[in-house]
């Protein structure tokens, strides 16, 4: 069976919250490692990737691989009946029918039980294969969504271009232009306000700003955000989550003149 | 104009 219990159910309703949007139905992957999932949207532009690592439950069993097939709409109506704070543990039998949720409240000695029902869900999993990106940019993740909604009122795509001097996300509209660059900043006191760049080779891409204003859901999981790039590669944007867990987006580029 | 890439071209399949 599958026991996991998470001190907060903020983190699980943030997740859900920031890829609910992208993708609909999707199995939820359990082993001793921890819950994993993995999805693409309908139209193949982008992958979500999660991993909540074992470590980020206290406790966490689970005694055989189970794949949860959870529509996200309706475990968002679920997991509305938890209050952030509350604890939350996610249970499954070894062949189950149903994801029992429990949300406790030890304040008020409230306690919540909630069976969603799953669904048989034949997802494709793709190989994310090993890639040394050629820049590897970490800046403040509510930065990132301002710019991503700036320039999408622009324009649908944003071209992005690193250099060792900084990085520069810049649209062309049919009522103007706009760039904005970002340099390289360290702030000792908030070194959430960090821009990092680590560079190999310039890179230069273009991306469907819909889906980066997307994939910006999830600014609330983590005050800083990744992007790793490589020409002619999907860009990764990266959320880390505490102890190693991460939500991970990758969007295909746009290609071609 | 640029066309907008699929994942699956890059990511093969498991």
């Amino acid at each position: 069976m599958l026991e996991a219990r998470l001190e907060q159910a903020d983190l699980l309703k943030k997740v859900v919250d920031a890829i609910k949007d992208l993708v609909q139905d999707c199995n939820f992957d359990c082993n001793d490692s921890g819950v994993a999932l993995q999805a693409m949207d309908n139209s193949h532009v982008a992958l979500v990737s999660m991993m909540l690592k074992a470590e980020s439950f206290s406790p966490y069993r689970c005694d055989r691989n189970v794949a949860l097939g959870v529509n996200l709409t309706s475990l968002t109506k679920v997991l509305r009946a938890a209050q952030n704070e509350d604890i939350l543990t996610l249970k499954a039998e070894d062949a189950p029918d149903v994801l029992n949720l429990v949300f406790e409240n030890t304040d008020s000695d409230r306690l919540s039980e909630y069976d969603l029902k799953l669904m048989d869900i034949d997802q494709e999993h793709l190989g994310i294969p090993d890639t040394e990106y050629a820049a590897t940019i970490s800046l403040p993740s509510v930065e990132f969504r301002r710019i991503c909604v700036d320039l999408m009122a622009l324009s649908e795509s944003v071209s992005i271009e690193t250099s060792k001097d900084g990085i520069k996300f810049s649209c062309a509209g049919d009522i103007g232009n706009g760039a904005v660059t970002l340099r390289p900043n360290t702030n000792v006191e908030k070194p959430d306000q960090n821009v990092e760049i680590e560079l190999t080779e310039p890179v230069a891409l273009t991306f469907s700003l819909k889906y980066l204003v997307n994939f910006c859901k999830a600014a609330g999981l983590s005050k800083t955000v990744k992007l790793c790039l490589s020409n002619e590669v999907p860009l990764l944007v990266e959320y880390a989550l505490a102890g190693s867990s991460y939500l991970r987006f990758y969007l295909a580029p746009k290609i071609g003149d | 104009k640029k066309g907008q890439g699929s994942i699956m071209s890059f990511f093969g399949k498991k």
